[in-house]
C-alpha cells in the first residue's frame, strides 16, 4: 500500500438524516432475510463511524437498537406498517452491528451480525406484574396448544389442509391458565378432511403461508381451543431466467423476502383473508 | 491587572452526538 495520510474516520451524528437513511437501509437488510420470527424496526442509533473507502466511496460502520413488531416475517404488510411489540407483551428487541458501502448515492450491506433477546422477567415485572411471560417453545403445554389449535383449524376448513411451519411465541397465562401461542402455517397438497397422514402432505409450489393466534384454556377435563388464523396473498411461482436465455419456473424459494415476492402492482391488491375466530 | 480570556461558543447545553433518539422505549 502506498504510504499516505493515515485513515481517519468521520464522526456523524446519530440523529443526522444520512445515518437515519444508513440505518434505514440495515432494517431493510434484517427483514429481507429474516426467515423466523418477527420483523424489526429501528429503535435507537447507538453508534456511527464513517470511514473513506479506497478507491471510492464511503463505509459506515453502525450499531443499532431494533424492536421486534407483532408482523410475522411471512406477512406481506411492509413494517412501517407494523405495529411494535410493547413491554406489557413481553418485548423483544435486537442489537445489531452493520458496515454499510455508500458508493455513487448507492448503498450496500458488507457486514450484518445481529443477536435479539427479550426484555427481562423483571423489567416485565416492574411495568406488569401479572403480565404472562414468553415461554419455550419446546414446552409441554406449547406443543400441545399448537397441535390443539392446528388441528381445530383444519377441522373447520374446507379444502387445504394447513401444515406446521413453526412457532413464533409463546405465553403462559395465569388467569384463566391458559397458554397463548402464535405460529405460522402453509398451505399443502392434501385436504383437510381427507387427511390420515399428515406427513404425507406437501407445501404447495405456490407458497401460500398464513399466520394463528390462539388461547388453549384449561378447564376441568376439557379444554377450550381459541384459534384465529390470517391467510396471506400466495406467492407466485416465478420464472427464473437460465444461463441459456430460457425462463424456467420453480417455486419461489424459502421465506426470504415475502413482501417482494408478492404480485406486482397490476394485480389485485395484497389484502389478507382473515379466517375465524373459530372455537 | 490580569485579565481572564473571554470564551467563546459556550452558548447552550451541547447535545451528544451519539446515541440518537429512542423512537419507542427502551429495553
Amino acid at each position: 500500500a502506498p504510504h499516505g495520510p493515515e485513515l481517519t474516520y468521520r464522526q456523524l451524528n446519530c440523529d443526522d438524516p444520512e445515518t437515519e437513511q444508513v440505518a434505514q437501509v440495515a432494517v431493510d437488510y434484517i427483514n429481507s432475510h429474516l426467515l423466523q420470527g418477527y420483523k424489526h424496526t429501528l429503535n435507537q442509533i447507538d453508534k456511527v463511524k464513517v470511514w473513506p473507502r479506497r478507491p471510492f466511496g464511503e463505509i459506515f460502520e453502525l450499531e443499532i437498537d431494533t424492536l421486534e413488531t407483532t408482523c410475522h416475517v411471512l406477512d406481506p404488510t411492509p413494517v412501517a406498517n407494523c405495529t411494535v411489540r410493547q413491554l406489557v407483551e413481553h418485548a423483544v428487541e435486537g442489537d445489531c452491528d452493520f458496515r454499510v458501502l455508500k458508493q455513487d448515492g448507492q448503498f450496500s450491506v458488507t457486514f450484518a451480525k445481529c443477536d435479539s433477546s427479550p426484555d427481562s422477567a423483571e423489567d416485565v415485572r416492574k411495568v406488569c406484574p401479572d403480565c404472562p411471560l414468553l415461554a419455550p417453545f419446546n414446552h409441554s403445554r406449547v406443543v400441545h396448544a399448537v397441535e390443539a389449535a392446528l388441528a381445530a383449524f383444519n377441522a373447520q376448513s374446507n379444502g387445504t389442509y394447513f401444515q406446521l411451519v413453526e412457532v413464533s411465541r409463546a405465553q403462559f397465562v395465569p388467569l384463566p391458565v391458559s397458554t397463548r401461542v402464535e405460529f405460522a402455517v402453509a398451505a399443502t397438497d392434501c385436504v383437510a378432511k381427507e387427511v390420515t397422514d399428515p406427513a404425507k402432505c406437501n407445501p404447495l409450489a405456490e407458497k401460500q403461508y398464513g399466520f394463528c393466534k390462539a388461547t388453549v384454556t384449561e378447564k376441568v377435563g376439557q379444554e377450550d381451543v381459541a384459534v384465529t388464523c390470517t391467510l396471506f396473498q400466495t406467492q407466485p411461482v416465478v420464472p427464473q431466467p437460465q444461463p441459456d436465455g430460457t425462463d424456467v419456473v420453480v417455486p419461489t424459494s424459502a421465506p426470504v423476502d415475502p413482501a417482494a415476492s408478492v404480485s406486482p402492482p397490476a394485480s389485485p391488491p395484497a389484502a389478507s383473508l382473515v379466517v375465524g375466530p373459530m372455537v | 491587572p490580569v485579565v481572564q480570556p473571554g470564551v467563546a461558543g459556550a452558548a447552550g447545553p451541547v447535545v451528544p452526538p451519539c446515541p440518537g433518539r429512542i423512537r419507542y422505549f427502551k429495553v
